[in-house]
């Protein structure tokens, strides 16, 4: 961000107000110290403004590839024009998994992610493939990088600025060709990921049973083994806001449901601190 | 059936774990105010019980992590193809009796990672290598010494990590990790792969981290191999999950750096299945938006 403002040039408008967020990541980044949870709700309640609440104000009714297609294939014919329509807003935006941690910030959490094997499933095999050639690749990687990188080391000032003016940054990628197909987290496909479960452990409910346990007699090992175990928190699939896969286009569904329903964004929250009762 | 001969069967199922920050000075019956290393609890919400309690400001008892190890062991072991290991696996530096020594986070990473492989490989091999369950562990912000502050290697830093690491590291990565501490697995040779980004590089809290502009700076250089490893395994017709601990949020990530990286991860979205990320202990998601940091790169620029 320093850069693009030391320029006098201003970040785009969803970026902008991420401005909502700067309170509850210097909380965050204090919290680095610790971990006890500060300003979670400030943060979580940010990202809703941030990012859900601007994708639900940028769609129609949904972002789901297979609702839009439906709609659009009973208005046209021509199947090509459809997909472009929506591929041009679905794709353009990525998807980042933030998890729930083992450390007790919230309660101890991890997920287990379930995702698409069919064909792979009996007679896959790579004894036949031919040989990966990895170490090549790393070899001439190696070179490749030092090349890039000795390019304009020895220029300074103003030919370094104008050589770098002219050359192509290598650090921003190349357009995807338009002739590829979109990948596993856009269309239903091998290793597409299909469902979640959440886990976790309740800290206060395996206390109460280790204490009961160490009442009744038991060791503190043996009381500690009955009580402590993790347990299923949700599913991606589960209510009130079940995700029928986990598509690109079913998250950014699920962010315009997020943005307007308060009954969801309660639930979601509760998941977000995994099910802790956290509040500010 | 795999190139030497043996079979695996896949499962279709993998685990994501992160943050588990064990604590050995973890102390059952002292105060969370004493960060459960010392001191009388004023009341019962003030005491460190066995396993921790949620929301006190403790890191994790070394009876949470081993419990949660295990159970995972016993109940997800043989249901799993692979594990996202993303970081963080020593205490906070919150106690001034205690400051954290770099000994102390090598040596508690060193144990943590051998833990994994213990869990995780096959008991019947006499080859370290040889998992049942492939496993990609990244670095977080709390692994390094001193805390956030992590350069370009090689340096002792990036070695230690190699050296506890090796297992899970392919060998014919192992250089080039040593300078940028990226690599990814074939956790379905040929098929699919977890890259281990080291986001520290882009992480804004990172003293050596300023923009991704300069070629002397640490992310730019991860971004240009980044960029050569997703063009690698487009041409392979390979898929790939991208994993670290920093996320890729616009106030995690320094200067340009978060808008090149969307842009690396959406102009391969025809390979790129998604992003797992740990640090923030908040379970949620971001949808980012590449138009977006198209237009905020071209300003830039």
């Amino acid at each position: 961000g320093k850069s693009i403002r030391a320029n006098g040039e201003e970040f785009d408008d969803e970026y902008e107000s991420d401005d909502v967020l700067d309170g509850a990541v210097e909380a965050s980044d204090a919290r680095t110290m610790g971990a006890k949870p500060v300003n979670k709700v400030a943060y979580i309640d940010g990202v809703r403004e941030a990012y859900y609440e601007k994708i639900a104000s940028k769609a129609g009714s949904s972002f789901s590839i297979e609702r839009k297609k439906k709609n659009h294939n009973k208005k046209h014919k021509n199947r090509d024009k459809s997909k472009k329509q929506y591929k041009g807003k679905v794709d353009r935006y990525s998807i980042v998994n933030v998890a729930g941690s083992v450390i007790p910030t919230f309660n101890p959490s991890f997920r287990v992610w379930e995702y698409n094997i069919s064909g792979l499933e009996s007679d896959y095999s790579v004894s036949g493939m031919p040989a990966q050639g990895w170490q090549k690749f790393f070899d001439n990687l190696e070179v490749q990088i030092l090349r890039d990188l000795e390019d304009e080391s020895s220029l300074s000032g103003l030919a370094n600025t104008l050589s770098r003016n002219r050359k192509v940054d290598k650090t921003i990628p190349p357009r995807m060709p338009a002739d590829l197909p979109l990948g596993p987290a856009y269309v239903p496909q091998l290793f597409t990921p299909t469902r979640f479960v959440q886990y976790y452990a309740d800290l206060e409910a395996i206390e109460r049973k280790y204490q009961k346990e160490v009442k009744k007699g038991a060791s503190e090992e043996d009381a500690a083994a009955k009580a402590f175990a993790y347990k299923v928190e949700y599913t991606s699939d589960d209510a009130p806001y079940p995700m029928k896969s986990l598509l690109t286009g079913d998250y950014l569904d699920l962010a315009v449901q997020l943005a307007n329903n308060e009954t969801f964004w309660s639930k979601f929250k509760e998941r977000a601190f995994l099910s802790t009762g956290y509040d500010d | 059936r795999l190139a030497d001969g043996k079979t695996k069967s896949l499962k279709g199922r993998f685990l994501h774990i992160t943050d588990i920050h064990p604590d050995p000075f973890y102390k059952s019956g002292t105060s969370a105010e004493e960060v459960c290393h010392r001191g009388k609890p004023k009341d019962a919400s003030d005491t460190a019980t066995r396993f921790g309690v949620a929301m006190n400001g403790c890191d994790s008892s070394m009876d949470l992590m081993n419990y949660t190890l295990d159970w995972v062991e016993k109940n997800l072991r043989d249901k799993i193809d692979f594990v996202v290991w993303t970081g963080d696996n020593i205490r906070h530096d919150n106690d001034r009796r205690f400051p954290r020594t770099e000994s102390q986070i090598f040596d508690l990473n060193a144990k943590v990672a051998s833990k994994f492989e213990d869990m995780f490989r096959n008991k019947d091999s006499i080859n370290p290598r040889d998992f049942d369950v492939t496993v990609i562990p990244s670095l977080g912000n709390n692994d390094v010494f001193p805390h956030n502050l992590f350069s370009l290697g090689p340096t002792l830093q990036t070695r230690e990590l190699n050296s506890m690491w090796s297992n899970f590291i392919p060998q014919e990565q192992q250089r080039s990790f040593d300078r940028g501490t990226s690599y990814f697995v074939e956790v379905i040779p040929g098929k699919l792969a977890v890259l281990s980004i080291e986001t520290l590089y882009l992480y804004k809290a990172n003293p050596l981290v300023d923009t991704c502009d300069s070629k002397k700076e640490p992310g730019y250089q991860l971004l240009l191999w980044l960029g050569y490893v997703l063009e690698e395994l487009r041409s392979r017709n390979m898929k790939v999950w991208l994993s670290g601990h920093v996320p890729p949020l616009p106030k995690n990530y320094d200067g340009n750096c978060f808008h090149k990286f969307t842009l690396w991860t959406n102009e391969y979205r025809d390979i790129i299945i998604g992003g797992l990320y740990g640090h923030m202990n908040i379970d949620h998601f971001i949808p980012l938006d590449a138009k977006k940091s198209w237009k905020a790169v071209e300003k830039s620029s």
